[in-house]
């Protein structure tokens, strides 16, 4: 089934998400 | 611990996989099928995903929308969480809606940590596609409900 | 006096008098005040910073959204340490080359010209 969702990573548990510092920024010079 | 504790029974989940099938679906490309009967209130499989914050969903919701990722892996634990398992998770994700359900999602806080699971409404029978009610939010942009069941909503959202 | 207001920052910022302390994610907390007119300056003292962890302050309105860093919309202007970049509507421009750190004390100021056409009402 992997095969139906590209570059898919199976967990074995929730993984909690840590943010980039530039997590909300659309433009940064 | 004790064997009726959700801590104890969704480590068990992992152990004793209940015999689910990925195959084809009916109601929209893949989905899950029982391989046996599951009795009703039983704990089928745990949702998992990445676990992100509401705006960083939201961002990632328009991102993927431009991208063309169409269906929506995004679950909502409660205001401030959702689960993603767009890229990372478990096969939970293929499960389908459908609007007149045999399987019912339920959010669990074990060890202080919120978690799905998606639990058997009523008897499974060997065989039968494992669905749930998305329930998702109402939006402007509907997308078709293909459940195919009698009292079908015509919408997913 | 002003303080860091008890209700008006995100939920998983802990507020103890003046002082703030946040662990993962940008998160915002506003003053207990505002202001609508006229020209104001506050202070920040750049406390504690564990590795790789950067702050951003500025100013924002009250429809600023909390679970994201100021300068992230309209509502609000902000300046980061990293890099010193100053961001509105999550734009991020050069403005103070090299950022700043743990140990500094900051300044922000707000000018807001009272326009004499509109006539802002008085303490408005």
């Amino acid at each position: 089934w992997s095969a139906f969702a590209p570059e898919f990573q199976e967990l074995e548990e929730n993984e909690r998400y840590v943010e980039k510092e530039g997590e909300f920024d659309m433009e940064d010079e | 611990g004790d064997a009726n504790s959700d801590f104890f029974k969704i480590n068990m989940l992992k152990s004793r996989k209940k015999m689910i099938k990925f195959a084809r679906s009916r109601i929209h490309g893949y989905g899950l099928y029982a391989m046996e009967t599951i009795a009703q209130d039983e704990m089928i499989i745990e949702y998992i995903g990445q676990k992100i914050r509401s705006l960083v969903a939201d961002e990632r919701e328009k991102a993927y929308e431009r991208r063309g990722i169409g269906s929506s892996y995004l679950f909502r634990i409660d205001e401030h969480t959702v689960i993603d398992a767009t890229k990372r998770g478990n096969f939970a994700r293929f499960i389908n809606h459908s609007c007149q359900p045999n399987c019912y999602a339920k959010v669990l806080t074990i060890e202080g940590e919120k978690r799905i699971v998606i639990y058997s409404r009523s008897t499974i029978n060997k065989g039968e596609e494992i669905t749930y009610d998305y329930k998702f939010p109402i939006e402007e942009d509907k997308i078709d409900c293909l459940c195919g069941a009698k009292t079908c909503r015509g919408y997913l959202n | 006096y002003v303080n860091v207001s008890t209700n008006d920052h995100a939920y998983q910022l802990q507020i103890s008098n003046l002082t703030i302390t946040g662990h993962e994610g940008y998160a915002m907390a506003r003053a207990s005040h505002g202001v609508a007119k006229g020209t104001w300056y506050f202070e920040v003292n750049f406390d504690d910073q564990p590795d790789d962890s950067h702050i951003r302050i500025g100013w924002s309105t009250c429809h600023a959204v909390l679970q994201a860093p100021v300068g992230y919309n309209k509502f609000s202007y902000g300046w980061r340490s990293k890099c010193g970049t100053k961001f509105h509507e999550a734009k991020g421009k050069k403005y103070h080359a090299g950022g700043f750190k743990k140990g500094d004390v900051l300044g922000c100021l707000i000018h807001l010209p009272v326009d004499k056409k509109t006539l802002v009402p008085p303490n408005q």
